[in-house]
C-alpha cells in the first residue's frame, strides 16, 4: 500500500441539504 | 446594526425534522386563513435559513413549494386528509415565503406569502395529451354553466336559496361537449322556492357555505345539467366588520371530519 500524503480523499457522494425532497410531484 | 459575532443564521438540512416541523405549521396556518381556492399541502422545502431571535427563541426563513388539493378552502376536510390535484387535472402549485417562530418548542407564523400558479399547458399536454386545461372564469361558456347549475341547484332545494361566492375552477371539455365547474355557495335568508329577486336575499348571520360540481352538456337542442353540492357545517357569528368568506381558523370553527358534513344531495338535475 502505497499513500500518497497531502491528496484529499473523497469522502462519499455530496449532501445536498437544500432543496428537500418532493413529497408529490415538481410542475 | 452591525453583525457581531453569533449573530448569523444556522444552517439546517431541508428534511430535517425541525425543519419540516415548521414548514408543515406554516402550511396550517396557510389554510387556516385562506379566504378562497383551494387548501394546499407541502410539496418541497426549497430554502431554510435559522435566525436567532432575542430576547429567546429563533425564527425560520423558509422557501416552500406547495400543491393545491381538491378540497375548497372553506371545507372543515383536514388538509391531511385531502387528495392532491392531479397532474391530468391540470395542478396548481403555490410559491411561498414564511417566517416562522419557534419559542418554548411552538411553532407560530410571523409572515407569510404566496403566490399560486397552474401548471404549464405543455406540461398537461405532456402527461394527458386530451385532457381539459383550466378555462378562464370569466368565459361566457363558464359563467353560463355556473347560473344554470346554480339554479337546478336551487330548484331542487327545498330550504335556503343559495347564492353564489367564487368561481373556483372551470374545464371546457371537448367530447362529449360540456363545461365542468366548481364554485362555492352561500346560504340566504331566502326560502329556494319563494326566490322572486335574488337581489334582495341576504347572507345568514351565521354563515352557511356550500361547494358544488357541475357539468352542463350541450346536446341536439339542449343541454343536460349535472351538479353535485356539500353543504358545510354553519360557521358561527363573527364580529362586526368581518365580510366575506372567513378564514377556518381552528379556535373559530372547530375542525370536522368530513362525515359530520351535512349533504344536501348529491343533486343530479
Amino acid at each position: 500500500m502505497v499513500a500518497q500524503p497531502g491528496v484529499a480523499v473523497a469522502a462519499g457522494p455530496v449532501v445536498r441539504p437544500c432543496p428537500g425532497r418532493i413529497r408529490h410531484f415538481k410542475i | 446594526a452591525p453583525h457581531g459575532p453569533g449573530l448569523g443564521y444556522r444552517e439546517l438540512n431541508c428534511d430535517d425534522p425541525e425543519t419540516e416541523q415548521a414548514a408543515l405549521a406554516a402550511v396550517d396556518y396557510l389554510n387556516s386563513n385562506l379566504l378562497q381556492g383551494y387548501k394546499h399541502t407541502l410539496n418541497q422545502i426549497d430554502k431554510v435559513k435559522v435566525w436567532p431571535r432575542r430576547p429567546t427563541g429563533e425564527v425560520f426563513e423558509m422557501e416552500i413549494d406547495t400543491l393545491e388539493t381538491t378540497c375548497y378552502a372553506l371545507d372543515p376536510t383536514p388538509a391531511a386528509n385531502c387528495s392532491v390535484r392531479k397532474l391530468e387535472q391540470h395542478a396548481v402549485e403555490g410559491d411561498c415565503d414564511f417566517h416562522v417562530l419557534k419559542q418554548d418548542g411552538q411553532f407560530s407564523v410571523l409572515s407569510a406569502k404566496c403566490d399560486s400558479s397552474p401548471d404549464s399547458a405543455e406540461d398537461v399536454r405532456k402527461v394527458c395529451p386530451d385532457c381539459p386545461l383550466l378555462a378562464p372564469l370569466n368565459d361566457t361558456r363558464v359563467v353560463h354553466a355556473v347560473e344554470a347549475a346554480l339554479a337546478a341547484f336551487n330548484n331542487r332545494n327545498n330550504g335556503s336559496y343559495y347564492q353564489l361566492v367564487e368561481v373556483s375552477r372551470a374545464q371546457l371539455v371537448p367530447l362529449p361537449v360540456s363545461t365542468y365547474v366548481e364554485f362555492a355557495v352561500a346560504a340566504t335568508d331566502c326560502v329556494a322556492k319563494e326566490v322572486i329577486d335574488p337581489a334582495n336575499c341576504n347572507l345568514l348571520a351565521e354563515k352557511q357555505y356550500g361547494f358544488c360540481k357541475s357539468t352542463l352538456t350541450q346536446k341536439v337542442g339542449g343541454e343536460d345539467v349535472a351538479v353535485t353540492c356539500t353543504v358545510f357545517p354553519t360557521q358561527p357569528v363573527l364580529p362586526d366588520g368581518t365580510n366575506g368568506p372567513s378564514p377556518m381558523v381552528a379556535s373559530a370553527a372547530p375542525a370536522s371530519p368530513p362525515a359530520a358534513a351535512v349533504m344536501v344531495g348529491p343533486l343530479v338535475v
